[in-house]
């Protein structure tokens, strides 16, 4: 028997709840500013910030009860648009700046010193401005958030098996009820029908900025580590390796 | 996929 449908109130509600805190470097940035240490510490925090994703996913309703197959493909998938999205919403207050946390946020030029980084930089920032000029509420990031990580693996064509099909269903029925709770969510703003409709559409082309910015990412990341350049930890690693090849 | 898997399938705390 299928839980009670929850309300669109409730799904939000749950998916607040199910926010990470927030993420500390907790370890002074080494100074001066080289290639090394900026990438040291970014690896460093989205290292730690992965596991705080991992149990965010599991308080998404309904993603547990996905096969565990959908559940390492998507999050393989969509790790750093997720990442990306987080740090966005937590530099929307600071315009130039990207606050990756409380205790380390780079200017543009603090990032340039990362060969090829400051082309991401500025595609970052340019993002998170087109967030501020929307005033994207906390209500509808969290809803964008659930639906990069929900939508992130539909390029994947799974085996045929029929608990896969079952699974397949389950996330479409999950992602048409966040869908909802989006939907709900611009509602509340007041704004008219026609508004309302341009707001979704405004809202979900931000996810495909993300998921272009995200590649580029991924592959500046890849390209670091075939450089030696920083040492990747475990976690880090094996998520970087799994999203290489998946998308190859 | 031995981290992810790990993290994926421990009970939440």
């Amino acid at each position: 028997l299928n839980p009670p449908a929850l309300t669109p109130e409730q799904l939000i509600q749950q998916i607040m709840e199910a926010e990470p805190p927030e993420i500390y470097l907790m370890k002074d940035i080494r100074r001066p500013l080289t290639e090394a240490n900026v990438m040291m510490s970014l690896t460093n925090l989205a290292d730690k910030e992965l596991v705080h994703m991992i149990s965010w996913a599991k308080k998404i309703p309904g993603f547990v009860e996905l096969s565990l197959l959908d559940q390492v493909h998507m999050l393989e998938c969509c790790w750093l648009e997720v990442l990306m999205i987080g740090l966005m919403w937590r530099s929307v207050n600071h315009p130039g700046k990207l606050i990756f946390s409380p205790d380390l946020s780079l200017s543009r030029e603090e990032g340039s010193c990362v060969q090829g980084f400051v082309e991401i930089f500025d595609m970052l920032v340019a993002a998170t401005s087109r967030v501020r000029e929307l005033k994207l509420q906390r209500e509808e990031y969290v809803c964008l958030k659930a639906m990069i990580l929900l939508n992130s693996n539909m390029c994947l064509t799974s085996s045929e098996g029929s608990d896969e099909l079952q699974s397949r269903s389950k996330l479409l029925r999950l992602l048409d009820t966040v869908t909802d709770a989006l939907v709900w969510a611009i509602a509340k703003t007041g704004l008219t029908f026609r508004q309302q409709y341009t707001r979704l559409a405004h809202l979900l082309m931000l996810l495909s900025h993300i998921r272009h910015v995200s590649n580029k990412g991924m592959d500046h990341l890849h390209c670091m580590k075939m450089k030696n350049m920083v040492p990747l930890y475990d976690l880090l690693l094996e998520m970087l390796d799994a999203h290489i090849v998946h998308s190859s | 996929h031995t981290k992810l898997l790990q993290l994926l399938t421990t009970k939440p705390e």
